[in-house]
């Protein structure tokens, strides 16, 4: 489903370059659950935009759903992308002038469904996530934890194969934490749906059946999670 | 130092009404090492906006440092919290167009010190969190990690006699979060500087002395932890 090969990204910045990743190869077949590790600025975010097809590489190729992806034109990258991944960012990245609700509702614009039936998964969405009755707060009437959660609903709504969720759990408490975990366990085992997790926490990447960890934009690790 | 009584603060949505903090009473000495936990939505984020004197209560008094917060014009307030607080955001709140060099200098614009200086010792704050070397990077040229960091170094640039953080480690690597608690531990230690932790995982509110326990705006436990 989702295979890089020597996938490297690099930034100039003045006189220097810097490598965020460097030549990762990696293999991920539909169904899987992957937890991704590795200390702050070794490149896990990176990937994460390269795999959600939201950043390009420098160099290497990355096939998505057996396409190339560097071969797609941009309003082909975008239907694409736009079906087959639900993204959770690292920054939250919802619109500040609209409502929770309008948020989780935005992905399912391009897919053709009518207004009612958009507000109305999106409310369910709003509701797996603990937030049905903030779906008329703006983000910045949310706590952080709050637009964290508002986040994981719009990744969901729109029944994505794919699920890419960077550091979810960063702004929630422990018990939330493990709802939300729990909520992609489901979708994993009752859906099918690949689920790849960014955590630095130990006890968040337990819950994948595989673990990758980074170091310096290299992978240094790719092993089977042993409950 | 720090006072607060029968504070609260509440929010008007339409035909309902949201207490985010319910009749809080609370008292900080200088040199205080607080930890804060408890649920998303608890009312930690607003404690320490009203603590740091970016929001008002909508009830009760909050006194710093002697003075009746309520009681001071904007400027005098202003003057107030930029001497006497430095404030870690939950969601960074970098400037996105100028460098992290510059962002950490920023808090410095009021105090008189000359160019030279100021950078230096902003120089100085990034070393200290592990960035030299990303001082021209803007906010979208850091990884999620490199941007709490720098405005963990923001906060500890003026040595500001209280420090309010809230959640400084939740894009943190577990190595990088010890570090950054280990410096917590350092300013309260040798320069008697006043810490408060907004945090939920546990290992990082051991590092405090008192833990202070928030459930749907009230403050529910607030006791001596004891290594
Ligand atoms: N401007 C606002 N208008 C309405 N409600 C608000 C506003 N700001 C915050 N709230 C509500 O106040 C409550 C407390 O928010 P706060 O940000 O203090 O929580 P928190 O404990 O910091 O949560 P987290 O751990 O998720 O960061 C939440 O339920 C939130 O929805
Ligand atoms: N636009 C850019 N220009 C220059 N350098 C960049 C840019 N974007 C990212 N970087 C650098 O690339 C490296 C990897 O960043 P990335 O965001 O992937 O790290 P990360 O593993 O997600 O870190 P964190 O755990 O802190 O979120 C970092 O050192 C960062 O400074
Ligand atoms: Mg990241
Ligand atoms: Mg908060």
């Amino acid at each position: 489903l989702i295979s890089l090969t020597g996938v490297s990204k690099e930034y100039e910045m003045g006189d220097s370059r810097i490598r965020a990743l460097d030549s990762v190869s990696l293999a991920i077949a539909q169904g899987d659950f992957v937890s991704v590790m590795g200390p702050s600025g070794s490149g896990k975010s990176t990937l994460m935009n390269i795999i959600g097809c939201l950043d390009t590489p420098s160099a290497g190729s990355y096939r998505l759903d057996g396409h190339d992806v560097s071969r797609l034109g941009r309003d082909e990258l975008a239907r694409i992308r736009n079906r087959t991944i639900g993204f959770v960012f690292q920054g939250f990245n919802l619109l500040a002038r609209t409502s929770a609700l309008e948020n989780v509702a935005l992905p399912m614009l391009y897919s053709g469904a009518r207004a009612e039936e958009r507000y109305a998964r999106a409310r369910e969405a709003l509701a797996t996530v603990g937030l049905a009755e903030r779906a008329h707060h703006h983000p910045n009437q949310l706590s952080g934890g709050q637009q964290q959660r508002v986040t994981i609903a719009r990744a969901i709504v729109n029944r994505a194969p794919v699920i890419l969720a960077d550091e979810p759990t960063g702004n929630l408490d422990t018990a939330t934490g493990i709802e939300i975990m729990n909520l992609f366990v489901r979708l994993n085992r009752e859906a099918g749906i690949t689920i790849i997790v960014v955590t630095h926490e130990h006890e968040i990447a337990q819950y994948g059946r595989r673990l990758i960890m980074f170091r310096d934009g290299r992978m240094v690790k790719d092993e089977e999670i042993t409950p």
